[in-house]
């Protein structure tokens, strides 16, 4: 009854995005520290 | 209309495949114990991620049955606004039946994420109202026998991380599971007595709660004990991120988080990594005075990849072990 789904450790978006030199501009937008939030519950 | 915790997929690493309809459509997605709903893009999307991601197209599927219900699902760093629907969702052999899952009309901010959508192991209660998650689908229909799922994600290698339903392989981890009883079955929340660095308390000085979160990569916490602990390991700004000296991190502190009388270490290996230029940085981030009154920490894939977790819904306990 034991399913294993394999995951992939994938490239991150932050990877990609400082790749394509947008992280920069992403971070200013998003601080690393507000993006971060796992904010309240709003039920 | 429904709003939901905020979270950031900049630095999501870890997907798995499964397939929604009849016949099935392909989609990689994160197996997220911090959120409890599932969403795809879909063909009524056209905003960029949609088309740099797989879709679903409803109109293909004999299985699907729509309901219309409106989502609104808002994130750190993206946003999914769509409508709800039912149709088959298999998971490895798993078949859930009649599962409940957002389709996108309209995505923000993910056109550069590894994946396509998101499948929530949370509660109940952390899922669009009214909704069954997929883990609580696949018990209600006696699809799975034990109501217990686990992560073991792998720390160097592209390969190697799986999510076990159903059962766990204690192959995966040392030493024996220590169980944690859940402190309020909403997120996988648990009660963390305290936070150590050098001997020192850094933060949870009269306890608090720690949410284990394989949808968030970093070690997050209050802002104000982050910015402290930034400042003893030496971290600066650059470029809008923390960095430390690479030559530095081998005499980094290691920080030692106590729950339910047990340590968990985490050594400067585990919170620093290195960027694919070269960089060390810090994965420690603020933000979760928000989250409730009380001192909450994200314990997300920083801790996640040293510790092997089996997330236990039939006694709403979590087990944590050492991984191989």
């Amino acid at each position: 009854c034991l399913v294993i789904i394999p995951l992939t450790k994938m490239k991150t978006m932050r990877e990609t995005l400082r790749e394509k030199n947008l992280l920069t501009n992403f971070l200013l937008r998003n601080n690393d520290d507000r993006s971060q939030n796992v904010a309240h519950d709003p039920k | 209309l429904s709003l939901h915790p905020l979270r950031n997929y900049l630095d999501l690493a870890y997907v798995g495949n499964i397939s929604i309809g009849t016949p099935p459509q392909q989609f990689k997605v994160v197996f997220d114990t911090g959120s409890a709903d599932l969403w795809v893009p879909s063909t009524y999307c056209d905003s960029v991620p949609c088309y740099t991601h797989n879709v679903f197209n409803p109109h293909v599927s004999t299985t699907f049955r729509l309901s219309g219900f409106p989502v609104d699902l808002t994130y750190g760093s993206g946003r999914m606004v769509g409508f709800l629907g039912y149709d088959t969702v298999r998971i490895g052999k798993l078949v859930d039946v009649v599962q409940p899952f957002a389709l996108s009309k309209a995505q923000f901010g993910l056109e550069h994420a590894p994946f396509d959508g998101i499948l929530g192991l949370g509660y109940r209660s952390l899922a669009i109202q009214g909704t069954t998650p997929v883990f609580d689908n696949l018990k209600k229909r006696g699809v799975i026998s034990q109501s217990v799922f686990a992560f073991y994600l792998s720390t160097q290698k592209e390969n190697g991380s799986i999510v076990m339903l159903g059962g766990v392989d204690n192959s995966y981890h040392k030493g024996k599971l220590q169980w944690i009883p859940v402190s309020r079955p909403h997120y996988w929340q648990i009660t963390m007595n305290r936070i150590t660095i050098n001997g020192v308390a850094f933060g949870c000085c009269r306890g608090c709660q720690a949410i284990l979160d394989t949808g968030t990569s970093f070690l997050v916490g209050p802002s104000r004990v982050i910015t402290a602990v930034r400042r003893l390991i030496g971290a600066r700004l650059v470029d809008n991120e923390y960095a430390v000296s690479c030559s530095y991190v081998a005499r980094l502190p290691t920080i030692i988080f106590s729950i339910n009388g047990n340590d968990y270490p985490l050594p400067p290996q585990a919170y620093i990594r290195k960027s694919l230029r070269g960089k060390c940085l810090s994965t420690l981030a603020g933000g979760t005075e928000n989250i409730s009154r009380s001192e909450t920490w994200i314990l997300g894939d920083v801790f996640l990849r040293l510790y092997f977790s089996v997330y236990d819904r039939g006694n709403n306990r979590v087990g944590l072990a050492p991984a191989v």
